[in-house]
């Protein structure tokens, strides 16, 4: 079970339909101050599931979608999907690959889909339940947070060995 | 449950002392419960020590010395629980360049079995990628990607599409 | 004193925009007060926007961003009360090398009445300092200082001792 | 009035005396991870008068003296002196050259000099009065600590301000 590829549409940044294929092994992603690296993160951790604004860097989750710029006028819905292979059937949905969608829309409404169809988030989080993927504390790495475990209290770090165990 | 955890505490702990070790090329580290009495409950203290430093607490390491340290904990926890992939942004920031040549090869090896899309802005970094996507905002506020293929043999990226 | 606060609070205003927009190459950034009517109490806003951008706040700016940002309000700081000397941590571990060319430029206009003593590990940073000291440990757990002369004809260092 | 030299004695990682010179302009402090550059930007704040050993990534104050290593044993004292020009006689004192002492010893007892006469704490703070030296929230960045200004609350940020009003 691998990431084949994402899509990013109207998600902070990213006004154009956008889509990212992965290859096996090591993807770098490169580029200025600025233009967007830091906002492909925030996109996988969102369409995985986050629910705080705050850890995407936003106050409420409509800050997600692009708000326009001096050229360009806000957009009122954004939306990343990601693509999953599923060729050895780890997920529970009889395709090839799985495609997990989520949207929101500027009065605050979201849609989750799964392969096209409208599921509730709390089937997309019973679809990567021990495999791993959508427990992002240790599978996605934010800039500047590397040494959080470090700075954390003893207390506040047993989050990372509960889901890894 | 209490022997989950046990167990898999302790797994992690060996990983992390080994990883610690190839990382810094010596030294020691471990992870500790804080109260041995309540396994649930219990904090988790960090050892680490550089080789031939005798730090007090985990503090006083450098920066570089820190991420290190966090980096061989996040890949002592990844031995236990792969992910199929992982997202690591711009990790490398307090590494100088030996530093980053050591993560880069036990980055390597995980990569055998783990999907890793690194964000960077180091040279080193770039140049072990299979593949590399370059982002742009020429329109401001905008992005807009590319990828480039890496010509490994002249070293140098090349711009495919 | 009320007049005190306001007047200088204008002044870092007024230099923080000029220098934002100058590390920029554009956009707009300023301070506000939280509570015009309570001036001694009142917290104090950012509010920055790159060119071409309309960031809500100032959260959703980019690590890059953010460090330019808060280069430009330190040194807007400055130009009201200059430090006879001021030392700066790896600031540049975010900034891109467009970035740090343009930290610098600025940087080597303060320098003419400020001492600054910069940790760097950038190879660009390094190049534009008058004089250069190795911090190594050649004996585990003990620093040592070397000192270096810059060849700036030949852009390298030259160990002076 | 500007910085001529410091000197660190078993301060920190820097078991041996060391002396560092400060010409005019800018001063790069080079080297690989771990070896002591951040120490010296430490032992600075501490010969200006820092009270917290939490700001200097210390628990206590004794953590600065040089704890030894497998091949040195353990210093009983620490000591950061630094040297200022005073041709222009901004400070107090009527000497050409200012140097300013703190030493610590294991026992936690403290001791400060001006010129080598033993003065108290707020001596030192009353000769960098006004002149800028001492305040160090915009005189010293620390490492990782640049942006702090940008995630204080705006009511913590006032004293940025407030000091160089
Ligand atoms: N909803 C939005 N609409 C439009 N632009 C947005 C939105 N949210 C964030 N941005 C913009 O995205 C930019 C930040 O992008 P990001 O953090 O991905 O940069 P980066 O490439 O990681 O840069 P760095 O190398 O500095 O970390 C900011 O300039 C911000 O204005
Ligand atoms: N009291 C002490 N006695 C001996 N060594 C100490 C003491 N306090 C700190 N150190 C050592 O100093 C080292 C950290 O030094 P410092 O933070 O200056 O590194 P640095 O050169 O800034 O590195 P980086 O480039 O990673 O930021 C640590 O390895 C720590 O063990
Ligand atoms: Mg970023
Ligand atoms: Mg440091």
């Amino acid at each position: 079970m691998h990431l084949k590829s994402f899509e990013l549409f109207g998600f902070k940044s990213f006004a154009d339909k956008t889509q990212i294929m992965i290859e096996p092994g090591i993807t770098a992603i490169i580029g200025p101050n600025g233009c967007g690296k830091s906002n492909i993160v925030d996109s996988v951790k969102w369409v995985l599931g986050e629910k705080q604004a705050k850890n995407i860097r936003g106050e409420k989750m409509e800050d997600i979608i692009f708000n326009g710029t001096d050229q360009r006028k806000p957009l009122s819905v954004a939306e990343v999907s990601i693509t999953i292979d599923n060729s050895n059937k780890i997920l529970d949905i009889d395709t090839e690959a799985v495609k997990v969608s989520r949207r929101i829309f500027r009065d605050g409404e979201s849609e989750y889909l799964i392969n096209k169809s409208p599921v509730r988030l709390k089937d997309i989080e019973k679809l990567f339940m021990d495999t791993g993927i959508g427990k992002t504390s240790y599978s996605v790495m934010e800039q500047g947070k590397i040494d959080m475990i470090l700075s954390t209290r003893a207390e506040d770090r047993r989050y990372l060995f509960e889901e890894a165990a | 449950s209490i022997e989950i955890f046990t167990e898999t505490f302790h797994i992690i702990r060996k990983n992390f002392s080994e990883i610690f070790k190839k990382l810094f090329q010596g030294g020691d580290a471990s992870i500790e419960l804080t109260d041995e009495e309540n396994i649930l409950e219990s904090g988790i203290e960090i050892i680490a020590m550089p080789p031939g430093k005798k730090p007090k607490n985990i503090n006083i390491l450098s920066g570089g010395e820190r991420t290190l340290t966090a980096i061989a904990l996040l890949f002592a926890t990844y031995m236990v629980r792969p992910s199929p992939f992982c997202f690591l942004d711009e990790i490398d920031a307090a590494l100088d360049e030996e530093n980053i040549g050591r993560f880069l090869r036990m980055l390597e090896q995980f990569a055998k079995s783990t999907q890793f899309i690194i964000i960077t802005h180091n040279k080193k970094t770039i140049s072990i990628a299979e593949s590399i996507y370059g982002i742009t905002m020429e329109e401001p506020g905008v992005s807009k990607i590319v990828s480039y293929r890496m010509e490994k043999s002249e070293g140098k990226a090349v711009l495919t599409s």
